[in-house]
C-alpha cells in the first residue's frame, strides 16, 4: 500500500458525506445503498464512522460529471478514467467524482458503482494507489467477485496504518444509525466482534495469542491486551481454503493443526509444513467422519480432543493411540451438550463455544463454572 | 503494411496520452518518438510497467497495450 505524500488523513473518527447529484443509470436508492455499503466496508476495519449529510457541506462530497468539471483532472468519455477522488483535506479534499459517461451498475456488468466507490473512498481516506495487482487500491478497474470480501490484506494494512486497528464497538454502531441499519443487504462484510450474534468457526491458541476464526479471516487477540487485529486467512496461509472448521496448537512443538472438511494442515507460524494437507483418516478416524467440528490439545494430559456432533475422540500423544470408539461429550464434560463450534484451553480452563454461548469448564471440578458470551474476549 | 503502421501509430498515441495522464510524462517534441532505450518515453514506459506489475520491457508490448486500455481510476499513479 502507499499513502499520499505527507500522509494526509482525517483527524476525526466521524466523517460526513453528501451525494450532490445522481446518475440516471441507477435508481437513487441504489446509488445511496452502493455508497453506504462502500463506506461500511471501510468502517468494518477501522474506528471510522460515516454519516450522510443532505444539505450541508460534508467532508466527502460525491458527484457525477463528464469531461471538464472544474478540477484539475477532466474525465475522458466512456472507458479510460471512470472516477477519481482527492486526499483528505479542506475544500475539495476527500471529494469523489464519478464519470457520468460510464455505464454505472450494481451488478458485475458495466462499471460497478460500489466497487469503484470503495476504491475512490480509499483515496478520500488517504490511501494512494497500490502496486499489488490483487489490492482494491490497484489503479486498474477489474471485474470483482461479489462473494469475496473486497479488501485485500494490503488495503487493510494501509487503512489501519492510517487510522488504527480496532473496529468500532457495537454500541457505537447503534448510536449512528447511518452506519448499520437492519435492512442492510447481506454482504460478506467483516462480522462485528461485539455483536451478540457472534459465532466462531474455530478458536485456538497461537504463540501466546488466541485466534478466532470466522469465514475468510481471523481475529488475533493477546489475552492480556485490549487490541484486536483482523487478518485474512489467505494472507497468513495462502494455500488454505477459506473457512476453518477446527484448530488446535501443540505449543511445545510450535505447531498448529488446522482442519477443513476431511483434510488437515500443520503450520508453524505462517508456514504450512511440507506434506500437508493430509486426510483426517490418517489420524485414525472412520470413513463416516467427514469433518471435525472442534478440537483442542490438553497440555496437562498430553491428549488431543476431537469433537464431532455430540461425540468426541481423544488421541493420546504419548501412546500415539486414538480412542477405538467415540464417547458422548456430555459424559466427559458435564454441562456441555450437543454440537460444539469451537473449543480452546486457556490457563487450566476449557472454553467451549456453542452458537452464541461460551462455557467455561473446569476439568478439575468436572463442571461448567461460568456461562459467557462469545464476545467475552473482545473489548466490547 | 499500412494497417501495421497505422496500428503502431495508434498504439504510440495511446501510450503517450496514458503516460501524460497518469505518469507525469511531458512531451518534448520529436525526441520522444524515437524508441531509443534511454529516451524519456522509454524510461516512462518502464516506470509504468514496473508500477502496474507488468514485465519491464520499455516496449509497447501486447500486455502493456491491453492494460492501458482497461478502465481505471483517474487519479495519476505518479503525480506531477
Amino acid at each position: 500500500f502507499s499513502t499520499f505524500a505527507g500522509e494526509p488523513k482525517w483527524t476525526k473518527k466521524v466523517l460526513t458525506y453528501r451525494i450532490l447529484n445522481y446518475t440516471p443509470d441507477l435508481h437513487p436508492a441504489d446509488v445511496n445503498a452502493a455508497i453506504k455499503k462502500a463506506f461500511n466496508v471501510w468502517s468494518s476495519v477501522t474506528p471510522l464512522k460515516f454519516v450522510k449529510e443532505e444539505n450541508d457541506l460534508a467532508d466527502i462530497m460525491i458527484s457525477f460529471a463528464v469531461r471538464g468539471h472544474n478540477d484539475f483532472i477532466p474525465f475522458d468519455g466512456p472507458g479510460g478514467a471512470v472516477a477519481h477522488a482527492y486526499a483528505p483535506g479542506t475544500g475539495f479534499g476527500g471529494d469523489a467524482h464519478f464519470d457520468e459517461d460510464e455505464t454505472w451498475t450494481i451488478s458485475t456488468e458495466g462499471t460497478n458503482l460500489f466497487y469503484v466507490a470503495l476504491h475512490e473512498f480509499g483515496h478520500s481516506l488517504g490511501l494512494f494507489h497500490s502496486k499489488d495487482p490483487e489490492a482494491l487500491m490497484y489503479p486498474i478497474y477489474r471485474k470483482f467477485d461479489p462473494s469475496v470480501f473486497p479488501l485485500h490484506q494490503d488495503d487493510i494494512n494501509g487503512i489501519q496504518h492510517l487510522y488504527g486497528h480496532t473496529p468500532i464497538t457495537y454500541s457505537d454502531q447503534r448510536e449512528s444509525s447511518e452506519v448499520k441499519e437492519p435492512d442492510e443487504p447481506k454482504e460478506p462484510a467483516l462480522a462485528d466482534t461485539c455483536s451478540p450474534d457472534l459465532t466462531f468457526d474455530a478458536v485456538t491458541t497461537f504463540r501466546g495469542e488466541i485466534m478466532f476464526f470466522k469465514d475468510k479471516y481471523f481475529w488475533r487477540k493477546h489475552p492480556s491486551l485490549r487490541e484486536v487485529n483482523v487478518v485474512l486467512i489467505s494472507s497468513f496461509w495462502p494455500r488454505l481454503p477459506p473457512g476453518v472448521d477446527a484448530a488446535y496448537e501443540v505449543p511445545e512443538k510450535d505447531e498448529t493443526v488446522l482442519f477443513k472438511g476431511n483434510e488437515f494442515w500443520v503450520v508453524r507460524g505462517d508456514t504450512i509444513l511440507p506434506g500437508y494437507p493430509q486426510k483426517i483418516y490418517a489420524l485414525g478416524f472412520p470413513k463416516d467422519v467427514t469433518k471435525i467440528d472442534a478440537a483442542f490439545y490438553n497440555r496437562n494430559k498430553g491428549k488431543i480432543y476431537f469433537f464431532i456432533v455430540d461425540k468426541f475422540w481423544s488421541y493420546n500423544k504419548r501412546s500415539q493411540s486414538m480412542d477405538r470408539k467415540p464417547r458422548q461429550i456430555r459424559e466427559a464434560f458435564p454441562g456441555i451438550n450437543g454440537k460444539i463450534d469451537a473449543v480452546f484451553q486457556h490457563n487450566d480452563f476449557f472454553y467451549f463455544f456453542h452458537g452464541r454461548k461460551q462455557f467455561e469448564f473446569d476439568p478439575g471440578k468436572k463442571r461448567v463454572t461460568r456461562l459467557l458470551k462469545t464476545n467475552f474476549w473482545f473489548p466490547c | 503494411f499500412p494497417a501495421d503502421t497505422r496500428q503502431k501509430k495508434e498504439g504510440i498515441q495511446l501510450i503517450q496520452t496514458y503516460l501524460e495522464n497518469y505518469y507525469n510524462f511531458k512531451k518534448d517534441g520529436e525526441s520522444d518518438l524515437i524508441w531509443k532505450n534511454n529516451s524519456p518515453i522509454t524510461k516512462k514506459i518502464k516506470e509504468m510497467q514496473d508500477f502496474l506489475g507488468l514485465e519491464v520491457t520499455g516496449k509497447l508490448d501486447s500486455d502493456t497495450l491491453d492494460l492501458i486500455q482497461q478502465p481505471r481510476c483517474g487519479f495519476p499513479d505518479i503525480a506531477g
